[in-house]
């Protein structure tokens, strides 16, 4: 089974 | 603000081929253009719009200016637009509104909508849109949009390998497997069927299939589907306009635990 990673584990905030 | 596009369709395209993806939106306008971002509720999917000046018949923004909407709102205005009419967008110095006025000279008519503007803080994420990637392919969109409907019915995760024999495209369900294998080539009577990938790692990336069948709806603004990979970042999905600018998709992969 696969994780769904989010963009906040790639990205920081502005 | 006064924008006017020479086809109001244009602008319908665009705006169609995000707003299932993302329900609402911030549109920075400035002498340099259109630009916006925004996250879909799981923040797994990051849209990033562009429409630069080239892209209008004419294109005036005297100050920067935030013009936020709701999407399916906008949506709704825009089924009004026809190829045979133009559309001007305007917004005031203090903006409170966005006036949309289609105009149609062949047949003498013009169209007037007014619509509220919202505020909307968004998280913005400092994605870097020239990011280097371990493989770049760029393919016809018709292609990739074909893949992406006949697999996606298979399974809810979708892999992507590059590798030295081409990229393959594939799915594991629980009942059914498949694979699509598409090698480089190039067709000169019909560059959109090209299929050129750059690459200095192999990949292997799986990604929740409903995003991709979101993507896809992008793929009317283009010809061709530039791909970007990597192993440490999200996957850019991107649809160039014929006139500049365009509308990339930052889509965040599954891994294995």
């Amino acid at each position: 089974e696969k994780t769904q990673f989010t963009m906040d584990d790639f990205y920081e905030l502005i | 603000l006064e924008a006017k596009f020479d086809d109001s369709t244009i602008f319908k395209k665009i705006i169609d081929s995000f707003k299932d993806s993302v329900s609402q939106i911030n549109f920075m306008c400035s002498e340099s253009g259109i630009e916006a971002q925004a996250i879909d509720d799981s923040r797994v999917l990051l849209v990033s719009l562009s429409i630069p000046p080239s892209c209008f018949e004419t294109y005036r923004c005297d100050r920067p200016t935030t013009v936020g909407v709701y999407l399916s709102s906008l949506s709704k205005l825009l089924k009004s637009a026809s190829s045979s009419a133009t559309l001007t967008l305007y917004v005031e110095d203090q903006p409170d509104e966005l006036l949309l006025l289609f105009e149609e000279s062949k047949a003498s008519k013009s169209m007037e909508y007014k619509m509220k503007l919202v505020d909307i803080t968004a998280d913005m994420l400092e994605v870097d849109s020239d990011m280097k990637s371990d493989v770049s392919v760029e393919m016809s969109g018709v292609e990739f949009t074909k893949i992406v409907r006949d697999l996606t019915q298979l399974s809810d995760s979708f892999t992507v390998s590059v590798g030295k024999d081409g990229i393959v495209f594939s799915v594991d369900g629980e009942t059914a497997s498949g694979k699509v294998l598409l090698q480089p080539k190039e067709d000169l009577a019909n560059p959109e069927n090209n299929l050129s990938i750059s690459m200095t790692k192999t990949i292997d990336l799986s990604f929740a299939s409903k995003y991709l069948l979101d993507i896809i709806k992008a793929s009317t603004l283009s010809n061709m589907i530039s791909l970007k990979f990597s192993e440490e970042t999200p996957a850019l999905f991107e649809f160039k306009m014929e006139k500049g600018g365009g509308i990339g998709f930052y889509l965040a992969p599954k891994y294995d635990e």
